[in-house]
């Protein structure tokens, strides 16, 4: 039973595109089959996995506008996971679906080709609310919230909250919130801390375990084009994602 | 001679928003007359320094459609700055603006009417290279392009120093590239000094100095709804800021 599942959170450099490439592989380790989807013009993801844009066919952008299969899209990475890429093309995404009805779908219609082939599906979101994450939102069984834990992301939720509500009430019904996952945690103050309790409390969210703590091995991984579970591989960086894709794998969100 | 200067990155999380209220507050302290434009539907910058965007009357939104004259949306600031907040609202600006002739310059002729009566006038952009950015430097006379100094904020240089080539070509001509400022910076890693070498190179842009050390201080100071330079005054990150304001209002962008 595939489970698709968006990273969504439209304050930027939260640790989206890290959350997808990590759980992604740390999933791949564990046995399972996944493809993740690049939503970011700007293509950070597939970069970070060792692709280059400007250097691809065929992207999400063709597969959202339907003029080629996604299964023709979608390479593979280093780290065993399959990827649908993005291009700097994905940019006019935004325009070219504005006018179309059924906009919000086309993800989920181009999805329903491919997606019995995984076990997982991650959709990585670009900062932002507009057609591309509403078609992520829409795609979804599950939504998982990487947050900083610090005061402007924790404004954020609202926002985030509030268009997931919109998406479930119009476009899909069965989307669930997995939960925040609390990343670039800094345990050792206690505003991280407080944030969380106050999201939690504030918007009845699970918080997913393990936090992921602050760690320059991150920065190292995208230069590498691998996953940090390739480039540090015992870091704690890389076991706090080994531990929250086994929770993620065990259970399913309840609401 | 008032300038107009542009904070974009379309990269997400990477202190756009934290520098120009940063700077906005240093260049106050300095006895500079500074008006300081919030161009992100998520309000971020509005929120940071002490206005709750859900109660504001009038916002850029207002403005850029012609609703609301420029002069009746700005409001003032704890730190001193002036401030043309922004609201959700804004998200809609996109949609309306985009079939619009002159779309660009809508901002650029709002600041007309307004901006002889400061000294400074930074603009906060969001994480993408839409309309309002677009907006941002074609209204600009300079740009600083703040930087995390890591392998994804570099990539995304190369997209941005195209759309200012186009903006310089075809709304323009005389914005100019005032340099990066690395933000974050981390440097006790080889990356990050590496990662700035290659830019510096690769772009031949100026390095804005001193860089931005990363400190627990920036987060605090939006729960006080004051920039850093209150909250935490004496601060490595307060002085550093400081320290770029005293040598951007010392000399102006040469390319
Ligand atoms: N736990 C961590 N510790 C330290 N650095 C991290 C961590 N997670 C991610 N990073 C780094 O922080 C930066 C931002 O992360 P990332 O690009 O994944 O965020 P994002 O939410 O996808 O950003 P955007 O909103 O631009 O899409 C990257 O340079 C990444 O390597
Ligand atoms: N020098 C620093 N050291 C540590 N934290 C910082 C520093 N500068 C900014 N921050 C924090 O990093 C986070 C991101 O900063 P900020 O919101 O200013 O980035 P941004 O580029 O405006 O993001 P967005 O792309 O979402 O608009 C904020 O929580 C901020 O308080
Ligand atoms: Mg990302
Ligand atoms: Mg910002």
């Amino acid at each position: 039973m595939t489970r698709i599942i968006a990273i969504a959170n439209q304050k930027g450099g939260v640790a989206k595109t890290t959350t997808v490439a990590s759980l992604g592989a740390a999933l791949v380790e564990q046995g399972h089959r996944v493809l993740i989807v690049d939503l970011d013009p700007q293509a950070c993801l597939t970069f970070s996995l060792g692709h280059d844009p400007e250097e691809l066919e065929f992207s999400v952008h063709d597969v959202l506008l339907g003029r080629v299969a996604p299964g023709l899209s979608i390479i593979t990475t280093e780290d065993g996971i399959d990827i649908l890429p993005s291009t700097i093309d994905l940019a006019g995404a935004e325009a070219h679906l504005l006018t179309r009805t059924g906009r919000e779908y086309v993800l989920r219609t181009a999805l329903e080709d491919v997606a019995a082939g995984y076990d997982f599906v991650l959709l990585d979101c670009s900062p932002s609310l507009g057609v591309l994450t509403i078609n992520a939102l829409t795609a979804a069984d599950e939504v998982i919230i990487p947050m900083q834990c610090e005061t402007l992301s924790h404004r954020g939720v609202r926002q985030l909250m509030d268009t997931i509500e919109d998406v479930q009430r119009l476009c899909n019904r069965d989307l669930k919130i997995r939960g925040v996952l609390p990343t670039m945690f800094d345990s050792r103050t206690n505003l991280a801390k407080a944030v969380l309790a106050d999201v939690k409390e504030r918007y009845g969210l699970e918080v997913l375990e393990p936090p992921i703590a602050k760690s320059v091995r991150f920065a190292e991984a995208p230069a590498a084009g691998r996953s940090v579970l390739k480039t540090a591989k015992s870091s704690r960086g890389a076991e706090a994602y080994r531990e929250v894709a086994i929770n993620l794998a065990e259970i399913e969100a309840k609401n």
